[in-house]
């Protein structure tokens, strides 16, 4: 555990967090992208299944428990608890078109041809485009809360952290995982635009909205 | 083929 894995990991809690207590203090969904979170809440649910078969520390257990718990509980306020305040007219990004591509290619390309390996390898590769219909909402409605705003950058920040963390590895340890690196090379040049925005509005004190 | 992952990485 290095310090980037480190503080990748909390930027990543900080960000779930920031959003369940953002819901939770408003009692409103408003400009939150359910089907990014549904996506999310399928991403730790395939890649925790290992939970159960190969215990590695209490550290790494307890973080699973809480990522898992916290996304559930975050679908379950957008769809359930919160239901009317929930943008479904402007979260229109297609689902499938993410899930059935990302799903092929983890058939496709992966590490070893295993039911676990191969749901590790599509919330590998899942995780990467879950935040598109987030950011297309924004890009819809040309505005976002700066709350969110702060959500979205403390997860993008965390994908970028860890690819300091993976340089590091490969550099003390020998250690590298291609597909985890692709993906993440991916996931964090989505955010790309988005921390541009942030740093020159946000940062600023402006609110971020987009010109019509 | 790239060094099979330990999961230790969340």
């Amino acid at each position: 555990m290095n310090v980037f894995r480190l503080t990748g990991d909390l930027s990543h809690l900080v960000a779930i967090i920031l959003l369940l207590l953002k819901i939770w203090k408003t009692r409103s969904c408003a400009g939150i992208s359910g089907k990014s979170q549904v996506m999310f809440a399928l991403v730790f649910t395939t890649r925790y299944l290992d939970l159960f078969t190969n215990f590695i520390s209490p550290y790494n257990s307890v973080m699973k428990v809480i990522y898992l718990g916290c996304s559930y509980a975050t679908v379950y306020m957008i769809y359930m608890k919160f239901k009317a305040s929930y943008d479904g007219n402007h979260d229109t990004f297609r689902a499938e078109f993410l899930i059935i591509p990302v799903g092929g290619l983890a058939f496709l390309v992966n590490h070893e041809f295993t039911p676990l390996e191969i749901l590790w390898t599509f919330s590998i590769y899942l995780e990467s485009v879950a935040i598109l219909p987030q950011l297309f909402m924004i890009t819809k409605t040309g505005e976002a809360e700066t709350i969110t705003t702060h959500y979205l950058f403390a997860l993008g920040l965390y994908r970028a952290l860890y690819l300091i963390n993976w340089i590091w590895r490969y550099y003390f340890e020998g250690f590298f995982d291609l597909i985890a690196i692709v993906a993440g090379c991916v996931q964090t040049i989505l955010y790309c635009d988005f921390f541009y925005l942030y740093i020159t509005k946000v940062l600023h004190g402006k609110k971020l909205s987009l010109p019509a | 083929c790239a060094t099979k992952q330990k999961k230790d990485e969340l």
